[in-house]
């Protein structure tokens, strides 16, 4: 049998939340030329079996949300990053020197059950 | 509230906040790079940030050094010898972070480009400073020549690969002294082109200007190169 939604609004399932770290707030506007801050988002939520079939999930998400429907002992699949991307910050030194340097999967772009 | 700034900036490899005194201005192929990069974040589309495609290099750093050097003749420039003699110096002790120099190329920026200066051609020659001076200020003495090259007019962005030399510094032991520039006009005595070479001399002596661009490629960031050698 089909199991019933659950009735918890979207809000509760998984999803990306937005956070923006402001380098102004930290102060280093004095020494960062770019970007203004980075996204910090994260990933929170809900991942019941009934949503892992569309929630942008993967197959052993599935399964463990089928398991734990059955023997609750298992736990739940979780919510987590599925899109990743960079950040480039370009600053200067002590020491005068203007320097851009890459980070590699800082950023939260989409999130998942995994 | 109780934001750990210094966990945030040991993550990004920083030792500490810096805290320059005044902001030097972005050189235009660092903000290049840099708008590029967000566009194509922007954009969702992938990117290897460990390969510098404006520049031709692997590399997740960039790093440019504004020249701390002198003019050494500062009186007029004598008529048949060089136009323009400078002591350049960059500072590299922040070079220190493990990670695999890529690129260190000198940009000696002759000025503007325009219809007005193309004459006459200048020779301009470079030689690493292998001794101090021992009188007064540190009038360095020329040692190993690293380039000798002829330029049409005197004007636009002259490269030269250090990498050479930088790992000579980094690596062998031999002491970062500065380089030492010297900049011939090759005016023709007869067509009366002399005044010509004093403006240009005098124009150089005002427009040039020399940095450094150290490109390093951190190994524990940046896997192996994913691109199939050819």
């Amino acid at each position: 049998a089909a199991i019933p939604v659950p009735k918890g609004s979207c809000r509760s399932l998984c999803h990306r939340h937005q956070l923006f770290i402001s380098f102004r707030d930290l102060g280093w506007h004095k020494w960062v030329i770019a970007p203004k801050g980075f996204m910090a988002n994260y990933c929170h939520g809900d991942c019941p079996f009934s949503m892992t079939t569309y929630l942008n999930s993967s197959n052993y998400a599935f399964m463990q949300a089928l398991m734990h429907a059955v023997d609750p002992n298992v736990p739940k699949a979780v919510c987590i990053p599925t899109k990743l991307s960079p950040i480039s910050m370009l600053y200067q030194d002590n020491d005068e020197n203007v320097v851009l340097r890459h980070y590699e999967d800082m950023v939260v772009d989409e999130c998942g059950c995994g | 509230s109780r934001f750990q700034e210094y966990d945030l900036l040991q993550f990004l490899d920083l030792e500490r906040a810096p805290s320059p005194h005044r902001f030097q201005p972005v050189p235009p192929v660092l903000r290049k790079i840099f708008q590029a990069r967000e566009a194509a974040a922007a954009g969702g589309a992938s990117q290897d940030l460990c390969y510098v495609k404006e520049l031709g290099v692997r590399g997740n750093l960039l790093r440019l050094f504004p020249d701390h050097g002198f003019f050494l003749n500062t009186q007029e420039p004598s008529r048949d010898g060089p136009c323009l003699q400078k002591f350049l110096y960059f500072n590299l002790s922040a070079v220190k972070e493990k990670g695999k120099l890529t690129m260190a190329r000198l940009t000696l920026d002759l000025g503007p480009r325009s219809y007005y200066h193309l004459r006459p051609e200048v020779v301009v020659s470079l030689f690493v400073v292998e001794e101090r001076g021992v009188w007064g200020r540190p009038h360095p003495k020329p040692g190993r020549m690293l380039a000798l090259q002829s330029v049409p007019g005197p004007q636009g962005p002259v490269h030269f690969n250090l990498q050479g030399v930088l790992k000579d510094w980094n690596g062998s032991g031999r002491k970062n002294l500065g380089l030492y520039l010297e900049i011939l006009a090759k005016g023709d005595r007869y067509s009366g082109v002399n005044v010509q070479v004093e403006n240009t001399c005098d124009r150089l002596m005002r427009s040039l200007h020399a940095s450094l661009l150290v490109v390093t490629l951190n190994p524990e960031h940046c896997h192996p190169s994913s691109r199939k050698r050819r």
